[in-house]
């Protein structure tokens, strides 16, 4: 893992915390043990200010047009998108599925929400993923406190809002220690409506 | 400490900043 300082560069706008952009790729078939998943995961950049996530962004493929089995993952700077992150360990995921063709502008929204600050949880957000699969696409957004009640219910309705979801949008959360126990990142959630 | 809070028309402002290319 290599060490570097990013700094804000004078006359840009400095984001509340820096975010680091993650990729990954597997073959469905393989199961997903932590070994490959390590393997299989690479960060391409980190950014502290408005500008620096523009010019990353603006250049990568956007996730409506991946194929295959994929995601796209932004978290804090210092945060792996792993369950076994010390700052995921006892969180969870808000999951939001969408239908084929929606993804990328789905995306754009969740991450503009997130280094906007529009969640008003404190230190609560881990990261932002969208998954690339083949019959859907899945987002997720990931907190630290599964249990911390106040914030899930606080992120959900946030993200009603800045997706504009439809009021009757199934909404799903999962906990990453469930995850872990059942080695899956979308089965046997628990539904809100 | 006071949070740098920016809404999405702000920061897609931005977008097309010299800046940001």
């Amino acid at each position: 893992q290599k060490v570097k300082e990013v700094m804000v560069p004078p006359g840009e706008h400095p984001l509340q915390y820096k975010y680091t952009f993650w990729y990954s790729r597997r073959t469905p078939s393989r199961p997903a043990s932590t070994h490959n998943y390590e393997q299989n995961i690479r960060q391409f950049g980190t950014v502290a200010s408005v500008e620096q996530f523009w010019r990353i962004y603006s250049h990568i493929v956007r996730p409506g047009d991946l194929t295959g089995y994929s995601d796209f993952h932004l978290f804090k700077d210092g945060i792996k998108p792993m369950w076994e992150d010390e700052a995921n360990k006892n969180g969870g995921k808000w999951i939001i599925r969408l239908r084929k063709g929606l993804a990328s502008r789905f995306w754009e929204n969740i991450i503009l929400a997130m280094l906007g600050e529009q969640f008003m949880v404190g230190e609560e957000i881990c990261g932002v993923v969208v998954s690339i699969r083949f019959q859907e696409d899945i987002l997720s957004i990931w907190n630290k406190t599964a249990n911390d009640q106040f914030s899930t219910v606080r992120i959900r309705d946030t993200l009603r809002r800045v997706l504009n979801l439809p009021p009757n949008t199934i909404m799903e959360y999962k906990t990453h220690t469930d995850s872990l126990k059942d080695n899956s990142s979308f089965r046997n959630t628990k539904i809100t409506v | 400490g006071t949070r740098i809070i920016y809404d999405r028309k702000f920061l897609l402002d931005r977008r097309n900043s010299p800046l940001a290319q």
